[in-house]
């Protein structure tokens, strides 16, 4: 049922289209980019060139969220795609409430312009978590409207 | 400078009239010759009072081009013929002027004319990233008092927080003014923070989904070590060379389990369980850069079985069109 005219439906094959439209000499010449008809590579979306530190991607980030939220000068949201499987939403939650912050207002539901439930959220002092209702890893993606609404929700810094 | 970044009309798409374009490389090292490629988007409701936002994609080693700007929340979606574009209905440049930042060096068409810079890891992505919006200031001056976000997704769990933090240790040590940065607040999405956590997750996730049996997810929670050995890392190479008696029969226990586990969750998209795959190419490609990255997981393991299997559809589903034939 996938359609052109319908941006809001999923397409799981996306990638390749980028891939083949950033691999057009006139789309890199228009984005003034060192142009890989040149240079002896394509483009992709994921490259193994680079070789990163294992160490690094085992290390945990929660002492660095203890350091920003000590300097108590950030708004942190985190949300998180309810139908993700490779990082899901069950153990985002469990990091979270690790954190051990005050809940400033407790797990409930978040409505979206629709008036559907968009996701759930709980407010902690100084970090939001957020679920996204039938989202995937790619959030924006895959729930754009509730995305965009949870978007602009946090940066008008309302409820 | 930034007027020469300038993008005034895109293939398959033509001129841009709603809101303002750039794009093009800052340089964060010139000893090195490292320079990161960014596409910079200006708010189309007020460039002026908006905030700025920095989104990176994960990996490690995945573009926030293909990812964030042309898939997710940039002002186009390609259409199937991967020639033309089509309005994204709900880009965050409605709300925010949003850069899009392909890091590390090496990523997309950002570069590197020393060729170790290949080897990198979080400390110098954060350095780099802070020296690239640095720079972004300097050429774009007119958004140095803007509220300033950092946000991403998956791999960006590691990148956001620390550039977050070395901003924040940035900005304290700042000798003038050009040295700091107006930063507010991040997001991340669906972020890998913590192995141990986050792994344990996906494992208990995947059974209350119904998608492993009971014997395979207790396996796995009995015999795989998520405290001491991070993300699952199973297999006989992370053995030490005198392995213990009581560790080396759990690993292998772990291994066969995660095996299991494998085979009962099939050829699913692991980005989106509800969602269709893509066939004949399942394989997503941040995904597989985070599985490469992670090593022998679950979730990764569980990548490379499904891509193993569509290749393997497609390979029968060729032998077959051809027996017809």
């Amino acid at each position: 049922s996938l359609t052109d005219e319908d941006p809001s439906k999923y397409d799981p094959c996306v990638d390749n289209e980028v891939e083949t439209y950033m691999n057009l000499p006139e789309v890199q010449k228009a984005l003034h980019a060192n142009q890989t008809v040149i240079l002896p590579w394509r483009w992709t979306d994921c490259t193994e060139k680079v070789q990163y530190s294992r160490s690094d991607v085992l290390a945990s980030m929660l002492p660095v969220y203890e350091e920003l939220l000590a300097s108590g000068s950030l708004r942190i949201l985190v949300f998180s795609g309810d139908v993700d499987g490779i990082l899901p939403v069950v153990g985002t939650r469990r990091w979270v409430s690790g954190l051990g912050l005050p809940i400033k207002s407790a797990w409930r539901p978040w409505l979206s312009p629709t008036r559907q439930v968009g996701g759930h959220v709980i407010e902690y002092e100084g970090l939001i978590f957020a679920s996204v209702r039938n989202a995937g890893h790619m959030v924006p993606y895959v729930q754009p409207e509730r995305m965009f609404h949870l978007l602009t929700s946090f940066l008008n810094e309302e409820s | 400078a930034a007027l020469q970044d300038q993008v005034t009309s895109m293939p398959g798409w033509g001129p841009l009239k709603s809101f303002k374009m750039f794009s093009g490389y800052i340089t964060v090292d010139a000893a090195a010759g490292r320079a990161l490629f960014y596409v910079f988007v200006e708010s189309e409701s007020d460039p002026v009072a908006d905030p700025l936002m920095l989104w990176l994609n994960g990996g490690p080693g995945c573009s926030s081009l293909g990812g964030g700007f042309m898939s997710e929340l940039g002002p186009f979606l390609p259409n199937k013929d991967g020639h033309t574009l089509k309005a994204n209905p709900y880009p965050w440049n409605k709300k925010a002027s949003v850069l899009f930042l392909e890091s590390p060096a090496f990523v997309g068409w950002s570069y590197s004319n020393t060729s170790s810079d290949a080897i990198v890891g979080d400390a110098r992505t954060a350095k780099d990233s802070r020296a690239f919006l640095l720079g972004f200031m300097e050429r774009f001056p007119q958004f140095k008092s803007n509220d300033l976000y950092l946000s991403g997704e998956s791999y960006a769990g590691h990148y956001v927080p620390n550039l977050a933090r070395e901003i924040v240790r940035g900005n304290r040590g700042a000798r003038s003014p050009r040295e700091t940065l107006n930063l507010k607040g991040i997001l991340v999405g669906n972020p890998l923070t913590d192995t141990a956590v986050d792994n344990m997750g996906a494992v208990d996730f995947w059974w209350h989904h119904a998608m492993i049996s009971d014997e395979t997810a207790e396996g796995i929670r009995s015999n795989c070590d998520f405290n001491n050995i991070g993300p699952l890392l199973i297999g006989e190479d992370v053995l030490p060379t005198t392995a213990d008696a009581l560790t080396k029969p759990r690993v292998i226990a772990c291994d066969e389990f995660c095996d299991r586990a494998m085979s009962e969750l099939g050829p699913i998209n692991i980005y989106d369980i509800y969602a269709d795959v893509c066939i004949p190419k399942a394989a997503q490609s941040e995904a597989l850069a985070l599985t490469r990255a992670l090593g022998p997981t679950p979730a990764g393991l569980m990548i490379r079985a499904a891509v193993q299997l569509s290749s393997r559809e497609k390979q029968e589903s060729s032998n077959s069109a051809d027996s017809s034939s």
